[in-house]
């Protein structure tokens, strides 16, 4: 059955904002954000991490800001040490 | 600045670069002048130099590569991930790699090759990314008319802690990212701009919302890539939907992203003299339709109308606005008018024609 166009969306950012975490942020691949390890998000975490070195609102959520910049073309080197 | 993990540098000063393929997008000599440029923007400030090799093994590698090309790191396809490059080191260290399908050029369409090539050359030189948005490390692109570039001093300062300085006499600097908290923050030129106000500063803009408390600062070419930096003067007809922006004795008639056609003109045409060489400032009145210039000690007042300066000017700044003297910038806000000298901002109230109030020139910023 056709996906609504909002959830369509949120499906993109999602994988927008995981595939870029993976890239640039280390972000562990087998990582799934609905799975707590010890309490902590992961992927919350990573995402503060990325809003952080680029100076935006550290809010641990993909934001339009955060999903803007997550848009922006730049270079394939990791932001962080692998 | 950043170094890359563990500090990996070249033990040597004398490096070789060979240029393995090249894109189909420009022209082969385009490729080496956009390369060679690159490459001097680091041994211009250091004790590197970089030596052409042909056919066998260089230190840096610098190649076009589509998708999959075996180092673990895929490219993407046009947009997204530009290039990448890889630390000093043996193999693959110091190689760069460009995604083929890009749009490469050595211009402001597409992504400039120089500025690209001038990026990666830092990482295969031991730099990691800069979280400075001036930075030429800055890990997202930003065009910079390859003419009008200089290194930014963060970058200079991160290679020069790797490599040591450059052998000439006189130290090499850079351009520093302005600070919109900085106190000793000045500007070249200011605008409103649909609501928005814009601060010029050399190659930057600083954009402030009304309504958004943090202050957005981007490079002037994000959104006019074919704008000059170092922007003099600035003012909103708000009747028209235009700004009109000044640099030495030439401006433009921007319409939001756009450049009006046939721009830019020679700014006798609004009626200076020769003599007049560049306008400091400038704001345009909204309920009288008249623009006010401001050249060294002198304003000169223009009729948006009638499209003329008016007859008795230049006068004397002095003598109609008190003791606010010299203007680097000016603009109007609900019927104030905000002029900045240096450090310092007057607020004037032309009704009255009294400075009513006296400001630091960052009051806007919510510092």
């Amino acid at each position: 059955f056709p996906v609504a166009p909002e959830e369509e969306d949120e499906g993109k950012n999602i994988n927008l904002v995981e595939t870029y975490l993976q890239n640039f942020y280390n972000l562990q691949k087998d990582h799934r954000p609905h799975l707590r390890q010890g309490g902590k998000n992961h992927l919350a975490e990573k995402l503060k991490e990325m809003q952080e070195f680029f100076g935006l609102q550290v809010t641990g959520k993909p934001d339009r800001d955060t999903l803007e910049m997550m848009n922006k073309p730049r270079c394939g080197v990791p932001d962080v040490e692998q | 600045y950043v170094f890359t993990a563990g500090n990996p540098k070249w033990k040597k000063t004398n490096l070789t670069y060979r240029i393995v393929n090249y894109t189909r997008k420009m022209r082969q000599t385009d490729v080496d002048e956009a390369i060679q440029k690159a490459l001097n923007v680091w041994s211009s400030v250091t004790p590197l130099t970089f030596q052409k090799i042909e056919d066998k093994i260089a230190d840096i590698m610098i190649s076009f590569a589509y998708r999959d090309h075996r180092d673990n790191s895929p490219f993407d396809g046009p947009g997204g991930l530009l290039a990448h490059a890889f630390q000093p080191g043996e193999g693959l260290g110091g190689d760069v790699h460009m995604d083929e399908e890009e749009t490469w050029t050595k211009d402001g369409r597409g992504y400039n090759l120089f500025i690209v090539v001038a990026h990666e050359l830092g990482h295969s030189l031991g730099l990691s990314h800069s979280n400075d948005p001036g930075a030429l490390m800055y890990p997202n692109y930003a065009y910079t008319d390859p003419k009008e570039f200089l290194l930014p001093q963060d970058d200079i300062d991160g290679i020069q802690a790797i490599y040591g300085q450059s052998n000439d006499a006189v130290q090499p600097t850079g351009p520093t990212t302005p600070q919109a908290c900085d106190p000793n923050l000045t500007f070249d030129a200011i605008t409103t701009l649909r609501g928005e106000m814009i601060f010029f500063k050399g190659r930057y803009m600083l954009r402030k919302h009304p309504e958004r408390s943090e202050t957005e600062l981007n490079f002037i070419s994000l959104f006019w890539p074919n704008l000059p930096s170092g922007i003099q003067a600035a003012y909103e007809n708000i009747e028209r939907d235009e700004v009109l922006l000044f640099k030495e004795d030439k401006y433009w008639v921007i319409r939001g992203y756009d450049i009006a056609y046939g721009y830019p003109k020679p700014i006798y045409r609004l009626g200076f003299p020769k003599t007049v060489k560049r306008v400091n400032a400038a704001y345009n009145d909204e309920t009288t339709g008249k623009t006010y210039f401001f050249v060294a000690d002198r304003y000169w007042r223009y009729d948006e109308n009638k499209k003329s300066m008016d007859h008795g000017y230049p006068r004397k700044i002095i003598s109609d606005f008190g003791k606010i003297g010299r203007v680097d910038a000016a603009f109007q806000k609900d019927g104030y008018v905000y002029f900045f000298h240096k450090t310092t901002q007057f607020q004037f109230d032309p009704r009255t024609k009294r400075i009513v109030n006296q400001m630091e020139s960052i009051s806007w910023f919510n510092c």
